[in-house]
């Protein structure tokens, strides 16, 4: 069936939305059927996909709680084999109202079970914490994705993360791996980010990604247009190396 | 008694923690006595000033919970006047444990109630969530400074802060007000940064602070020195505003 790979990491700006919008862009352009499931209540994925949410009737939220099913909450791109569910309003309640909930860590597993298997690849944008949200989207995913920023804070955090994910490993999904770690923002002028990219590789070898995002402002001008960097600017250098990526990804996958 | 002001904003990575610190060090060096809370579970701020988190017995969960009094989990720092209560890591779980306590969002208005005056502020570093931790933050404060990034997807999440901001003020806080809002990762070589300020001070006003902190790689590399900018680069243009952002929030203060 899907494969779901988890796009996360509970520090805050290190590029989850941005990856997973221009991956899943870049699986879909060499014709994978993908879906982005939006689990951050700020919604910025849907956003940078073009998508309004006030027009949104049912959502992650609607999908998580197990009042819509997967299916009917899917919504298409204006990008030719992607889709999303995007993110409701009420996401931002859901994770208080889940705590009270039988089995609270298996909700989205237990929505995309029923779900008939129409796409290749599921990608699940996670809010920056490692809250009820998060745990939800490791216990249903096969792989992890975690986008690193090349900075020394987030650098810090990478241990909690990796913690947590053998936790919900041993608890509640055996099957989760760390897929890879891809760093983000590299910034070629300055010491700190070879420093903190040598450093990962050391620790992580060959699980972090030969392809490396630089910091380019193309890509933050894209959300502002609705749409991907892949397609508001495919040569620039933030694009370039998102297609880099998706190869590295999709050859990956294609050995296991 | 104290000066309590929460420095938030959901979106994540947009300078909450280096603002927290960079601006408490500013406010100490004229001679106020100032009061760092770490909420955040990543616990930057305390690593941003050099404290180990392993070697923390109580910490914020602690106070939090109403296990330890706020002056008992006080550590000062290597900066006269700057004191921290650092996160210790039992903090990633009080989320999910205060949702059943009775009323949870006055948590820490209690703890800090119980607290003898002994700093004229306190400034709380939140988490980039909008979840119990944050609220707690919000229902004690009597001020919201709110870093936003000069970014495109930075901007859209501001009007769902400023409705938290009013729906904390109508239940739990009669007496919070937005302090203010300060730019930060100002890119003067790209459009996007002055297009955002320009949109954020006609929306908003005098409640953007003129101060703008720019982006300064200096102010990324402190942190792995232990020690705020100010400290490690004291002539860079990333602490030289953090100085007259100071000077402006305290300049404000005295006008209330
Ligand atoms: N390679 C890049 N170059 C320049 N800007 C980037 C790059 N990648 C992301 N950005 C910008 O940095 C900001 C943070 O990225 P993004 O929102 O994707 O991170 P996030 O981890 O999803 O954040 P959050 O923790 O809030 O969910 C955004 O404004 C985005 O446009
Ligand atoms: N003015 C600046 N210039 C350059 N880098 C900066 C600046 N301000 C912050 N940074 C860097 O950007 C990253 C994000 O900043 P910071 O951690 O303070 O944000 P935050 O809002 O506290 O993040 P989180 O949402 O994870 O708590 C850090 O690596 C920090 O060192
Ligand atoms: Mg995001
Ligand atoms: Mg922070």
């Amino acid at each position: 069936c899907s494969r779901i790979i988890a796009v996360a990491n509970q520090k805050g700006g290190v590029g989850k939305t941005t990856t997973a919008i221009n991956l899943s862009t870049a699986m879909a352009a060499v014709g994978r059927e993908v879906l982005i499931f939006d689990l951050d209540p700020q919604g910025n994925a849907s956003t940078g996909l073009g998508i309004e949410r006030k027009n949104i009737s049912a959502g992650s939220y609607e999908v998580l709680i197990g009042d819509e099913s997967l299916h009917s909450a899917v919504v298409k791109t204006e990008i030719p084999h992607l889709s999303i569910v995007p993110a409701s309003s009420d996401l931002s309640g859901a994770e208080l109202e889940l705590v009270g909930a039988k089995r609270r860590e298996y909700c989205l597993k237990r929505a995309f079970a029923e779900s008939k298997c129409k796409f290749d690849y599921i990608l699940i944008d996670c809010p920056p914490a490692l809250g009820l949200l998060t745990l939800n989207a490791l216990t249903v995913a096969q792989g992890i994705l975690v986008p690193l920023q090349c900075e020394y804070l987030a650098l810090e955090g990478l241990s909690q993360l990796v913690k947590t994910a053998e936790r919900v490993k041993k608890t509640f999904n055996p099957n989760l791996k760390l897929q890879g770690i891809v760093l983000t923002m590299f910034d070629s002028r300055n010491n700190l980010s070879a420093l903190v990219s040598e450093d990962v590789r050391e620790y992580f070898g060959r699980t972090v990604y030969k392809a490396v995002i630089p910091r380019n402002v193309k890509v933050s001008e894209a959300p502002s247009h609705g749409r991907p960097v892949l397609l508001y600017d495919f040569n620039c250098p933030g694009s370039q190396a998102y297609v880099h990526l998706a190869a590295e990804v999709l050859r990956r996958e294609e050995e296991l």
